[in-house]
């Protein structure tokens, strides 16, 4: 052990472990994190080629084996909590995205929470047993965060009760779904809903995109991999061309909206229903902030302990660089941001799931309010996280530089978040189409429940800004 | 207006009670300037566009806001002594520094004055001398594997300089004495110059 690092923690003036148990949320927890930890990182099936050394497609390779064998030794185990299969796949790939990710992360849970009883009988075990592998395909090559743009159709055809899924145009070609690329052979595609001649907005369909057997893609699907990116190295994110690719009426996710055999439409109770999926991920992201933050600030502050440089006071040995409030002025305002969204990771955990049972008991009362607050927390905390990571690789000094001190990789395969599943000035003007109507409201004199209700008191205090 | 006299630097819930007064403000703000460019018989559409600087100001103040809260509610949750001074130190130091950065914001508001923006320094300066003892300790306490965190320069036992060493020589370039480049390339133009 270095002596300066050991000399730190002997200055510590509370009990680490009691820390410790609270960012896990109790000691049971830290005890089971720790139990899966250790059996992943004592398991030779996982050991690995340092990625730093890999090409792209190595990574690849590397990736997708040791997520073939994390799926068979979670079965293995009976590991089905989805927190534990969340910390096993962390360990698995220790900060890296991997190809089932959006399998895991996004085409299952938009199964649970969008397929009627009878698509869960067809779909849910063939995609729990890896016979269907599923991706999430929104966004397309001209289209982004802005869904109501989204340009494939979807067009019902009731003589044959199916489905025409087309790309009509080169900019509606679905781009970036993670494992779209190589990996799925089904994708979940948002696609503008016609029948009966109108256009119903974006709906969800289950695609198959290459055959289950041969793994060939299916005729009228033209699918391949993006190419390099920056970071998400291990990730075949894909472009999807549709040429009228005909579907069966039951594979629209129908648990809300439907479309009667003749093509009558009926909508869902909340078009943003549809978008629940997204809101799960942009829940999950505050966390992903505060983990890369904490990451971050760790190798920063060890290394800020174990690093001497220069000079304080003339003659003097070499400080420790910490001992600099230049250092400490960089990295403890991160550490603080670090505890910070941890908490506020919690709290959006927490009112993901309260909120999402509501919805399951038909109360949509709170939607609106979990889709502003996740949409802006969202951008709030990858935005200064992205910022954060970067001035601890700049407080490493030269090292920073380096792929072993980690710093790179966690800031590459950080910074999409600032993009993907709403890209970061829309979430915030999304945020704010929320507080202006709840602004309205208060000044209408309605009260305003949960975090908006501050906007009530303020009308109270008569608040005005001054001029400086 | 609001009261900018009399801010407790020291008391976080005082902290909090700004960031609100701060997000209300910029809400506020924002709402104003979309009404201004609905007097200017602006479309909706248009007043929205001509207003998006201010309204991505608001969301940000609010997210601010609701950060900043949720560490001190939960704060209010730790009984352990020691750990709840430690994060209290924390938790201020994230609050101040975010004022700090917004400084422009929190005067425009009326919520500081000039003199206090210059003691929101001073306090972040002291707080920070008040984190160093427990720096390592608090990057500990997120229980990262050396494995999982897979950093040379954070590794757990401070071993830096010589792990850093052992993985360069890792690297594939090293895997020859001599890299086939120089036989390929370097030699022969050696030759002909």
């Amino acid at each position: 052990m270095n002596p300066d690092i050991l000399n730190e923690r002997q200055k510590a003036t509370f009990d680490i472990e009691k820390l410790t148990n609270i960012l896990n949320g109790g000691p049971e927890k830290t005890k089971r994190r720790r139990e899966i930890e250790t059996m992943v990182l004592n398991d030779p099936d996982f050991n690995e080629q340092d990625p730093n050394f890999l090409s792209r497609s190595e990574r690849y390779d590397q990736a997708v084996r040791k997520s073939a064998q994390m799926i068979l030794k979670l079965r293995e185990y009976g590991i089905a909590d989805p927190e534990e299969i969340y910390c096993y796949k962390s360990c698995v790939h220790p900060g890296r995205p991997e190809p089932l990710d959006l399998h895991l992360g996004m085409f299952l849970p938009t199964l649970l929470n969008q397929a009627t009883p009878e698509q869960m009988d067809r779909f849910f075990m063939p995609a729990w047993n890896l016979e269907i592998i599923g991706t999430y395909a929104q966004t397309e090559m001209g289209h982004g965060t802005h869904l109501r743009g989204l340009e494939t159709t979807a067009t019902y055809d009731p003589a044959s009760e199916e489905f025409v899924l087309n790309s009509p145009t080169v900019s509606s070609i679905k781009w970036w779904p993670g494992g779209l690329g190589k990996t799925s052979n089904h994708a979940i595609v948002l696609a503008q809903l016609y029948t009966q001649g109108s256009c119903h907005g974006l709906h969800a369909f289950i695609v198959p995109i290459r055959d289950m057997n041969t793994h060939v893609p299916l005729p009228g699907i033209v699918v391949g991999d993006i190419g390099p990116k920056f970071g998400f190295s291990e990730v075949d994110n894909g472009f999807l061309k549709l040429d009228h690719v005909r579907i069966p009426r039951e594979n629209m996710l129908m648990k809300y909206a439907k479309v009667d055999p003749d093509g009558t439409y009926f909508k869902p109770p909340s078009d943003k229903l549809t978008y629940g999926t997204m809101v799960f991920i942009r829940s999950m992201i505050v966390g992903e902030s505060a983990r890369a933050l904490a990451k971050s600030s760790t190798i920063a502050i060890r290394y800020s302990v174990v690093r001497h440089q220069s000079e304080i006071r003339p003659g003097e040995p070499e400080p420790q660089i910490l001992d600099y409030q230049t250092q400490q002025y960089k990295l403890f305002p991160v550490l603080a941001m670090a505890y910070a969204f941890t908490f506020v990771g919690h709290y959006m955990n927490q009112t993901y799931h309260r909120i999402t049972g509501d919805i399951h008991q038909g109360d949509f009362s709170e939607l609106p309010e979990l889709h502003a607050l996740s949409a802006g927390l969202k951008a709030f905390t990858t935005w200064a996280a992205n910022s954060a990571i970067e001035v601890c690789r700049m407080s490493c000094g030269g090292h920073g530089y380096s792929r072993s001190s980690a710093l790179p990789d966690i800031y590459v395969d950080f910074t999409p978040t600032c993009t993907y599943e709403g890209e970061n000035t829309v979430m915030m003007l999304q945020t704010a189409r929320y507080l202006m109507k709840s602004y309205r409201q208060s000044r209408a004199g309605q009260q305003l429940h949960g975090i908006v209700s501050y906007l009530n008191e303020a009308e109270h205090q008569r608040i005005q800004p001054q001029l400086i | 207006a609001a009261k900018s006299t009399g801010i407790d630097f020291n008391d976080l819930s005082s902290l909090v009670e700004l960031y609100k007064l701060r997000a209300a403000i910029l809400v506020e703000l924002a709402a104003k300037s979309i009404q201004k460019e609905l007097q200017h018989k602006k479309s909706q559409e248009d007043a929205w566009n001509n207003s998006a600087i201010d309204l991505v100001r608001a969301s940000d103040a609010h997210c601010h806001y609701v950060v900043v809260k949720l560490f001190a509610d939960k704060l209010g949750e730790i009984d352990a002594a020691p750990i709840h001074s430690v994060l209290l130190t924390l938790a201020r130091l994230y609050a101040l520094h975010g004022m700090s950065n917004n400084s422009g914001d929190f005067l425009q508001a009326g919520l500081l004055e000039r003199s206090q923006v210059i003691e929101v320094t001073s306090y972040i300066k002291e707080l920070l001398s008040e984190l160093r003892p427990n720096a390592v300790a608090l990057v500990d306490a997120f229980d990262f594997h050396d494995r999982m965190l897979n950093s040379i320069l954070g590794r757990y036992d401070g071993n830096v300089y010589e792990n850093m060493f052992e993985w360069a020589r890792r690297s594939p370039l090293n895997s020859t004495e001599v890299h086939e480049s120089f036989h390929k390339y370097l030699k022969p133009l050696r030759s002909k110059l």
